[in-house]
């Protein structure tokens, strides 16, 4: 055995695992490079098969991790973080040897090589036989990424091969054990806001639903409030989900929502898009003839551009445009801004705390109907806006008040970026 | 073309003729105690088949089955399912994977 195979030592169940789960944090950069290696292709699936599944398998960790993983073919082997490959028995000079067909399938070592036993019959992620190579894939990442074994119903992370449907994903303890070890995702958006959905039900009865929505640079999210999470598989790419807005750095989004108003517009630069919710396209011309995309000036006279964001309070009917430290309420039945506008930001949303405030250059501003409230979003954190139930139990507190700065993702969990060559996926 | 290694595509022969040994009986069953780390540290004067005993009990309880300690057909129906490689348990190290601290390159 080659001297070299000395350093390579089984993961975990060693003494750095920590006392307590036994994870231990094993890389300490955010890019991850990684490669199928040249003789450790599989002799039952297709290569770019095998690759994708891969490809795949690190996606999901990223989905919930600040990790980013990058497929290096061609860079030197020992910048590669994580080198996969297949074998049978004795195999790619590893010190453990294969056992055949059944009991031991994959195993993953401290040094990031992760190693299948080709004689199992492993399966791509939409086949019910066999064994899922994406499954184990998963789980042997995790190891990679330093977490050990747990008997958790549900967790990836059991030793035993459970089959599983197609769509398999990691719940909500995978994810809190691999944030213990490499934190929670972290960042700016370029704007959220909530998309309302009309539907009639099975008796006729229209029902307004709603979806939350984040965007940062060219992909979003879609935020499921009820299961605290982004939506498995995103973000994605703005072009393919919206069509007809810009394909990155949204300003804004804001939807006029009256009795008789309907209207859904994107701001970017100093031009603005109207969205058409039922062809699910920006409107070219809608039914009073506006051709889009219009300036700004135009729509809205007396609004700066670039904006930084703005949202719409639909019970003082006002939009309110943020730049830089000021804001301007827009009266949009008068179709002007109010007289007193623009003000400092602070003067219309006063902090409750002392200097916690963000003063300017806001990212995004966000009317949540799940919360019932505004949020300022700037950078990492939001400052929420007293409503009236606040109000109602407090009375003390200004209007428009900015409760204390929290962190946006100790509210809304898991949105987290992936690496834009897997952002396709 | 289905990728394979050797000239005489031996590699590609199924995979039957390599099937993992079955744990059919308490020495392989120990075997795969000590591989995946449910080891029970012996303490002085603990005979040996008792510390064995413990190790099988600590599996079966993970897995489920009744922490008999006794190896049974469901204990070896367990030990016998498709798994991961990488120990379960902290343990004590794999004797077979000795290798000397690393030391920093």
């Amino acid at each position: 055995a080659k001297r070299f195979l000395q350093l390579l030592r089984p993961l975990l169940g060693w003494e750095e695992a920590s006392r307590d789960s036994g994870a231990t944090r094993a890389f300490s950069k955010r890019i991850l490079k990684w490669r199928l290696v040249g003789e450790g292709y599989s002799s039952q699936l297709p290569a770019d098969e095998q690759r994708y599944i891969f490809r795949l398998a690190f996606r999901m960790w990223s989905e919930v991790t600040p990790l980013a993983f990058q497929e290096d073919l061609t860079g030197p082997a020992a910048q590669v973080d994580v080198k996969l490959g297949f074998g049978r028995g004795r195999h790619l000079g590893c010190p453990r040897v294969f056992d055949g067909s059944g009991q031991e399938f994959a195993h993953a070592w401290r040094l990031g090589d992760v190693h299948f036993d080709d004689d199992e019959h492993f399966t791509p992620p939409a086949s019910d036989t066999g064994i899922s190579l994406l499954k184990v894939a998963v789980h042997e990442i995790g190891h990679v990424l330093g977490l050990p074994h747990t008997y958790r119903t549900g967790s990836v992370m059991q030793p035993n091969y459970i089959p599983q449907e197609p769509a398999f994903e990691l719940d909500w303890s995978d994810r809190k054990a691999i944030q213990k070890l490499y934190g929670t995702c972290e960042g700016s958006f370029d704007t959220a806001f909530d998309w309302i959905r009309k539907e009639r039900n099975q008796y006729g009865e229209l029902l307004v639903r709603f979806s939350t929505y984040f965007f940062r640079n060219s992909w979003y999210w879609l935020y499921e409030n009820r299961n605290n999470r982004t939506r498995y598989g995103d973000p994605i790419h703005i072009l393919m989900g919206w069509h007809g807005i810009p394909a990155q750095n949204i300003d804004a989004f804001v939807h006029i929502w009256t009795w008789r108003r309907d209207e859904r517009y994107f701001f970017k630069g100093n031009q603005y898009w109207r969205y058409d919710s039922d062809k699910d396209q920006a409107h070219t011309e809608d039914e009073q003839g506006d051709r889009y995309p219009k300036l700004i000036s135009e729509g809205f006279p007396g609004i700066p551009s670039p904006l930084d964001t703005a949202f719409y309070d639909r019970r003082k009917r006002l939009i309110y445009f943020f730049k830089g430290s000021l804001v301007f309420a827009f009266d949009v039945n008068r179709n002007q801004v109010l007289n007193s506008y623009p003000k400092k930001i602070i003067d219309v949303f006063p902090a409750t705390a002392s200097q916690n405030h963000p003063f300017r250059n806001i990212d995004s501003a966000y009317y949540s109907y799940a919360h019932n409230s505004v949020f300022l979003f700037k950078g990492n954190v939001y400052w929420k806006v007293v409503n009236d139930r606040d109000k109602q139990h407090n009375s003390w507190l200004p209007s428009n008040g900015l409760f204390p700065k929290e962190s946006i993702s100790g509210k809304w969990f898991d949105i987290c970026d992936v690496h834009t060559s897997t952002l396709g996926m | 073309e289905i990728l394979f290694h050797s000239r005489d595509h031996s590699d590609l022969e199924p995979s039957f003729l390599r099937q993992a040994q079955p744990i059919a009986n308490p020495r392989t069953a120990q075997r795969f105690l000590a591989k995946y780390g449910w080891t029970a540290v012996p303490r002085p004067g603990d005979p040996g088949p008792s510390a064995f005993a413990e190790a099988m009990r600590a599996f079966q309880s993970a897995n489920q089955l009744p922490a008999t300690g006794v190896l049974d057909v469901a204990t070896l129906r367990a030990m016998n399912r498709p798994r991961c490689g990488v120990p379960d348990h902290r343990g004590t190290p794999d004797p077979r994977a000795q290798t000397p601290p690393a030391r920093a390159r």
